[in-house]
């Protein structure tokens, strides 16, 4: 069969203006990077799910995308994660939802498929799985990024509930330029 | 919201997505990524990963739904157009309900994405195709 692959860095209202010539090309380049990483392995290859997770996981490392290490924070000031996985050809699946702890949610998921006899897994007892497992964990502060913060302030502001306290051990604030902000605003809407 | 499709050389098409969720989100809210069927679907042709208001994607169960009407549709009049036509068929029916967003997905094997927003991050490659990125329409 010829490998083929399609990704995806999620979706908002972004209009042409919004997005600077800088901010546009690090996510061109950030594409372009998981495209040739996919294509390398599924050249080479690779099976799918192992493609899947390593591009996903790419990802969640990567502070401008909504997923692990700079994902939206929830109104109390976590950052509370969701991932799934499914292979086409035996329909197996594995989700988790509201994870807190665990480095690569889409590992996580890929363990609930394979090492349980369930789909889904949520919060404390999706995070007892993951070290239940030995997979990598991390606090709150590795995940914390000063613009999604202050989108979740101002966002939390205007639903009139008070702005929660910062993650112990994140960095100080910083000043954030107001243009990426207002992208976010709409960015989340999409998650 | 994050999300990969492949089809790898043995033919199998492998879906994933992982998502932060939305800013500012109360009470647990989980939306469509972990809800198979919904953000995340993969069968023996097709794979999709979503990304949008997820209490809409879970609500019309848009992964799963979109590969299955591709399938109706290619039954009908043949595969071709036929996962284009259910993805822009259900992002309309998705607009029409006040949600939004995106979807990519192959179909056997065929790059297909649909969205109702102006912009989403999107990227294709294949053997035998050039790899194509774009951020707006």
């Amino acid at each position: 069969n010829d490998w083929s692959i399609i990704i995806h860095g999620g979706a908002g209202v972004i209009e042409r203006g919004d997005m600077d010539a800088q901010t546009e090309a690090a996510y061109r380049a950030a594409l372009q990077s998981a495209l040739e990483q996919g294509g390398a392995m599924l050249r080479d290859g690779a099976d799918g799910i192992d493609v899947v997770e390593a591009l996903i996981q790419a990802f969640e490392d990567d502070p401008m995308f909504n997923a692990g290490r700079g994902g939206v924070f929830t109104a109390d000031g976590r950052v509370e994660m969701d991932a799934s996985v499914m292979i086409g050809s035996t329909r197996a699946a594995g989700a988790v939802a509201g994870v807190t702890s665990v480095r690569h949610p889409i590992s996580l998921a890929r363990a609930v498929m394979e090492h349980s006899p369930h789909v889904m897994l949520a919060g404390d007892g999706a995070e007892g799985f993951a070290a239940e497992r030995g997979l990598e964990l991390a606090d709150q502060a590795f995940f914390f990024t000063e613009r999604r913060w202050q989108a979740m302030e101002s966002q939390v502001q205007r639903m009139g509930l008070p702005v929660p306290p910062r993650p112990e051990g994140a960095p100080d604030p910083e000043p954030v330029n107001e243009g990426a902000l207002d992208m976010m605003e709409r960015e989340h809407r999409f998650g | 919201t994050v999300g990969v499709v492949v089809r790898d050389q043995s033919g199998v098409t492998v879906a994933g997505t992982s998502t932060g969720g939305t800013t500012a989100k109360r009470w647990g809210r989980v939306g469509d990524t972990p809800v198979i069927g919904a953000g995340t679907w993969a069968d023996e042709r097709c794979g999709l990963s979503a990304t949008g208001t997820g209490e809409y994607f879970i609500r019309f169960n848009v992964a799963a739904s979109i590969c299955r009407e591709a399938e109706y549709r290619a039954l009908q009049t043949g595969p071709e157009g036929a996962a284009q036509a259910a993805a822009d068929a259900m992002m309309d029916t998705l607009l029409a309900d006040g949600g939004d967003g995106g979807i990519v997905m192959l179909y056997l094997g065929e790059p297909v994405w649909a969205m109702n927003t102006p912009g989403m991050y999107r990227a294709s490659w294949g053997e035998g195709r050039e790899p194509y990125i774009a951020i707006y329409d």
